[in-house]
Formats: structure tokens, C-alpha cells, sequence
């Protein structure tokens, strides 16, 4: 059941008396056990549940609200307050075309993402972007860029082999030359802990100076979604997070984990395989699912 | 990492923490920290350095099970069919998969049933060409059902030893998608009626819980029998595969270990169980 279901049961014997540390005690364990459950990294769910408490046994001095909804309350708007309360409306660039790098894992959406992103700008922002096939590694990925360009009317430069940064370079001076105002660059998926190919990405930054840098995250991920998105971080100081597969039944924990670990904002959530499905992130959603 | 430490609920506070840590989830995680316990309060357990070696065969016992082989069909090519969520892996692990199979001279036909995602059908054929075995497609949007029965009967007919069929990305949440993942499977059986003798589910290490509600939705739909797991070679241990085996009672056979034709090895449950400590 629901978090708020299981704080009914919990607290249901106690009417509308006052919440005492000692069944907040089993409240918390409740919240602890459903953030677990909901993928919230280990440590990130120790130190939200001390903020829980404390909230929580200020709350013993009110009355009038059933114990279970206060907790409840508490608890959402803890979530809500995490990961949400920021700015994040995309910075135009003024001198030239405002670059996007997209980074992440293996299989997260990034390329996908990459064609959601243009599809978004051009039909909403009234942009003219140029994606840019940076992964020369995996077998026909540039073809997915390709075909994906042409789904959304965008054009791709591209190049067989040779080396990421000097692509996007490259890339980066076809937008300058043909008027695109926004460069969208497709990374190739990788391990945080492949040194060699974490020097890549700080090559290609270095070559392309982009605006924004974004991990992309699949709703999926376990705990292993903070020390990638921490490494990620630290290499290239990441703008922002996309989630992405967010259309499944994942409770999304990394969301939060990410958000507290790292200060990033979320961006936008994938919503599906279709180009389309790319909407801004709302903070009150995602707390929602990870609460379930 | 238990050297000289007293044998104490600290102690099984911090294992508690490595399968946490781990994607081993809460439940399971108690139920094993509980037997650990159990085990300790009626003296089988009792000096520290012998907690985690327990704690490794627990886990280990209710991997190994089952065994890891391969369902071979008694005649005719054995069809495996692959599926899984998206990105999780699968068209890369089929392409380290007919290496695999390759060994010992077998003789394998792969079918390109992803008609949908762009450049599916590319990706795949390049694994075919690294592999030097002949693919089987369709046009990009071709019913995925028809590409599965062709590459069948076309695998039967040339005398194959195996039939590797890659299917689409699918959430387990889109029904009308496990539908056509049922349907599939379906009009396989009428290619060859014992097929497909193996079902693999990709499941992608770094899936936190969510695993095992997608190992119990694409069981449901299309009996699964064995599973393939993904990218151990990061820092994700996989743990809920724990889990995924309590549910559904299928084992895991391959453990793919990078992006390299080569990076596949076959399911090592002591292993699997000794890297959650690492
Ligand atoms: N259901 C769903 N599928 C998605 C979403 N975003 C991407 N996908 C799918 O996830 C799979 C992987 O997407 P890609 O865009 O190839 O991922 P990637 O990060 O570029 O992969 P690599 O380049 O190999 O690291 C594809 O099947 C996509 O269609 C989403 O929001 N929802
Ligand atoms: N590090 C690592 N990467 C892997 C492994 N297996 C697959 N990948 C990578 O994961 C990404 C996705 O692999 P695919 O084979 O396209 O996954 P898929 O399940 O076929 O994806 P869809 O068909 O889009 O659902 C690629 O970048 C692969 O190279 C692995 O064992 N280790
Ligand atoms: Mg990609
Ligand atoms: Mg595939």
C-alpha cells in the first residue's frame, strides 16, 4: 500500500491525540522501509528521515489534524521542498548557439532525449537546432541520431570515426556557419568509473564550452544512482537532470537521491519512446510516486 | 572487512548496510539479516569472521538453484527469444550471446523482431556481421511476429542450431506492448511447437526494485526461463536479481561484463554473492 495507507493503520488507534516520539518511532520506520523500497539512496534516506522526526515532534503540540494526515503532510512536503524550489529556465546564449551536452549511463535515453529536446525547441522555443552524432562507438548509433533528426525535422552532423571532442567542435562551427541557434550534443554512454572515457567528456566540454550539461537518468536506476550521478558531477559540474522511462511503474528514488547528493535541479521527465514525450519536471509528481 | 570485531547487532548493522547498498532491498535484506540472527542466537554462528561467509551461502543457495544451462530443443534449432525493458541490453547481449554460442561450432540465425525503434534493425545486423552469422529482417515497421516466425522457419530450414530472436524495448506497464510480446511468443510456438525452448529477460544491474516487478509482469506474459543480467561491470551489484529469483523462481544464466563481443560469461552465483561485500 501507499505511505499514507500504512500511516492510517499505524496510526489508527490513537485518534485525534497528540503524536508521541515513541509511535513517530514507527512512523519513521515506515517512511524509512518505503523510501528503501522507492530506490532512495541508503544515506540520503538516513538524513531525510532525522528531518522527518524533528518536523514531526514539532507537531506534537498541535491538535486538530488526525496524527496519520500530519505525518503525511510532513513527509510530502519534505519530498516536495527537496526536490523542487529552483529556477530552471534555460539560459539563452546571446553570443552564438546555446550548447547542450547530454551525458549519462548506458541505455538511459540520451539519444532519444537528444530528439525530444529538439523537437521541444523547435516547436516551443521557435529554435533552430543541429544535433550532433558524438557517439562513434556503438554499432549504428549514428544512424539512430539520423533517423531520430528526421523524425523531428532537425538536422545531424555527423562523421564516420574520429574522435568525440573534435566532432563536436566541428559541430559546434556548422551551427555557427548555418544559422542554428541551438547545438544539441549526443554523448556515448558510459561508467562513471571508466577514467579514460570520463576524460572524453572533459575533452569534449572543453572543446565546446556548453551551456548545459545534462545527466540523463533512467527512473529505474537503484542505489548505484548516486555514485554515478556524483562522479558525473564532479568531472563536468552537470546543469541539470533528465529523467527519463518516468512513463513506467519505477517509484523514481534516484530522483531525490540525486537531487540532495549532487544540488542539481531535474530538468524535464521522459514520458514515453515518442519524440513527443518530454514534459517539464514537477516536483509534486515525482514526490508522489516515490511516497507510491 | 569482520576482521577482530565483535560479533554484535553493529555488526549485522553494517552487512545490513552492503546489502542495502547493494539493490538488495529492505524486505529481502531483513528476511537475510533475520536468518543471520536466527543463527546466531542458536550458537551455529559464532565468531564475527564467520557472518559473512554465512551470509554469502544464504544468498548463494538461493541463486544456484536451477542451475544455469541453457534449454536445448531435443531437435531442430533451440529459439531463444530475448526481452527486457528498454535499454536494458538486450541486442548488445545477443551479439556476445551467438559468440558464445559459436564456440563450438554451432551454427546460429538472428532475428531482427525490433521493427520499431530507429536503426534497431542497423544495430543488430552490424552484431550479425561481427558474428558471421545471417540475420533475418524485415522492413523497419514490419509486424515483429511475422520477423519472429521467418527467422524460425528460416533457422529450421537451414538446419540452425540456434534461432536468437531481439525484440523491442518494452515498459512491463504498456500492455498492449506485453501483448505483442505474448503474440510473438505465440506465433513462434506455431514455427516450432517446443518453442521458444529459452525465454531470456535482460535486466539491467543498475535497476533498483523495479526489477522485480518487471521480472513478475514479463513472466506472466510470456514464461520466462531464464534471465541475462547487464553492466555488472560498473559499480551496481545487481542485488535485486535476490529478489527477481525469490518472485518468479528463475535463474540467471549469463552476466554480461561491458560493450565488447567478448563481455559475457556464464551465471556464477558464489560470485555474484561475494561481490555484494566487495
Ligand atoms: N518508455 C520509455 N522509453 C524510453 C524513454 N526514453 C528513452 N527510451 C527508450 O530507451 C531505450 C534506450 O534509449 P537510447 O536513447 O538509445 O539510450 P542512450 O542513453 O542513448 O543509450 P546509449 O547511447 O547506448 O548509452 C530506447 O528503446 C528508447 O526508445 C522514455 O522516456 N520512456
Ligand atoms: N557497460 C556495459 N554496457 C552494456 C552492457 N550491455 C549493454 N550495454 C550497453 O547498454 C546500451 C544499451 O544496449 P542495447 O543492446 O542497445 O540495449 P537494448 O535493450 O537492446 O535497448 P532497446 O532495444 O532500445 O530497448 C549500449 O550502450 C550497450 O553498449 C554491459 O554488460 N556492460
Ligand atoms: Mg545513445
Ligand atoms: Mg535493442
Amino acid at each position: 500500500d501507499s505511505l499514507a495507507q500504512r500511516f492510517t493503520r499505524l496510526f489508527a488507534g490513537l485518534g485525534r491525540s497528540k503524536l508521541t516520539p515513541a509511535n513517530i518511532e514507527d512512523g519513521v520506520r515506515e517512511v524509512r522501509t518505503a523510501l528503501l523500497e522507492a530506490d532512495v539512496g541508503l544515506d540520503v534516506v538516513r538524513g531525510f528521515v532525522e528531518r522527518v522526526k524533528e518536523k514531526a515532534v514539532g507537531l506534537t503540540r498541535l491538535d486538530g489534524v488526525a496524527p496519520a494526515d500530519q505525518f503525511v503532510k510532513v513527509v510530502h512536503d519534505e519530498l516536495v521542498a527537496l526536490l523542487g524550489g529552483e529556477e530552471t529556465r534555460i539560459r539563452w546564449n546571446d553570443r552564438g548557439p546555446t550548447v547542450f551536452m547530454m551525458v549519462g549511463l548506458q541505455g538511459t535515453g540520451k539519444t532519444t532525449t537528444c530528439g525530444k529536446l529538439a523537437l521541444h525547441l523547435r516547436r516551443k522555443e521557435g529554435k533552430k537546432p543541429l544535433l550532433v552524432a558524438a557517439d562513434v562507438k556503438r554499432p549504428a548509433a549514428i544512424e539512430q541520431l539520423k533517423v531520430i533528426g528526421r523524425q523531428v525535422d532537425v538536422p545531424v552532423y555527423a562523421e564516420e570515426g574520429g574522435r568525440p571532442e573534435k566532432i563536436c567542435a566541428r559541430g559546434v562551427a556548422k551551427a555557427i556557419e548555418t544559422g542554428r541557434d541551438v547545438v544539441i550534443l549526443d554523448t556515448a554512454g558510459r561508467l562513471h568509473i571508466d577514467a579514460e572515457l570520463m576524460d572524453e567528456l572533459e575533452d569534449v566540454k572543453g572543446k565546446t564550452n556548453p551551456h548545459e550539461i545534462w545527466l540523463v537518468v533512467d527512473a529505474q536506476v537503484g542505489q548505484d544512482a548516486v555514485a554515478s550521478a556524483r562522479e558525473f558531477d564532479r568531472r563536468l559540474a552537470v546543469t541539470g537532470v533528465v529523467l527519463s522511462k518516468t512513463d513506467g511503474d519505477a517509484r523514481a528514488g534516484a530522483a531525490l537521491s540525486i537531487r540532495e547528493v549532487t544540488g542539481k535541479p531535474i530538468r524535464y521527465v521522459g514520458t514515453g519512446e515518442k519524440l513527443e514525450q518530454i514534459e517539464p519536471f514537477v516536483p509534486k509528481r515525482v514526490a508522489g510516486r516515490i511516497l507510491g | 572487512l569482520f576482521l577482530g570485531r565483535a560479533l554484535d547487532e553493529s555488526l549485522l548493522a553494517d552487512l545490513e548496510r552492503a546489502l542495502l547498498a547493494g539493490d538488495v532491498g529492505p524486505r529481502t535484506t531483513t528476511a537475510l539479516i533475520d536468518e543471520v540472527r536466527a543463527a546466531w542466537k542458536a550458537k551455529r554462528l559464532q565468531r564475527s569472521e564467520d557472518v559473512e561467509p554465512f551470509l554469502r551461502e544464504r544468498i548463494t543457495e538461493r541463486l544456484r538453484s536451477g542451475g544455469n544451462a541453457l534449454v536445448r530443443a531435443a531437435s531442430g534449432p533451440t529459439v531463444i527469444l530475448v526481452c527486457g525493458v528498454n535499454g536494458s541490453g538486450k541486442t548488445t547481449s545477443i551479439g556476445k550471446l551467438t559468440k558464445f554460442l559459436k564456440r563450438d561450432g554451432a551454427r546460429v540465425v538472428l532475428g531482427a523482431a525490433d521493427t520499431f525503434r530507429a536503426a534497431a534493425v542497423e544495430q543488430l545486423t552490424i552484431w550479425s556481421e561481427r558474428n558471421g552469422v545471417e540475420i533475418v529482417k524485415q522492413a523497419q515497421g514490419a509486424d515483429p511476429a511475422a520477423v519472429a516466425f521467418d527467422a524460425v522457419t528460416a533457422g529450421k530450414a537451414r538446419g540452425a542450431d540456434y534461432v536468437v530472436i531481439d525484440t523491442a524495448g518494452r515498459l512491463h506497464t504498456q500492455t498492449n506492448l506485453m501483448q505483442e510480446l505474448e503474440k510473438i511468443r505465440r506465433v513462434v510456438k506455431k514455427a516450432v511447437p517446443d518453442a521458444p525452448h529459452e525465454t531470456l529477460l535482460v535486466i539491467d544491474a543498475t535497476n533498483g526494485q523495479n526489477a522485480i516487478r518487471q521480472a513478475e509482469q514479463f513472466h506472466k506474459a510470456v514464461t520466462v526461463t531464464g534471465i541475462f543480467v547487464t553492466k555488472l561491470d560498473g559499480t551496481a551489484k545487481g542485488g535485486a536479481l535476490v529478489a527477481v529469483r525469490d518472485t518468479i523462481g528463475v535463474p540467471v544464466k549469463f552476466v554480461g561484463t561491458g560493450e565488447q563481443i567478448d563481455d559475457i560469461e556464464v551465471f556464477d552465483p558464489a560470485a555474484f554473492a561475494a561481490a555484494l561485500f566487495d
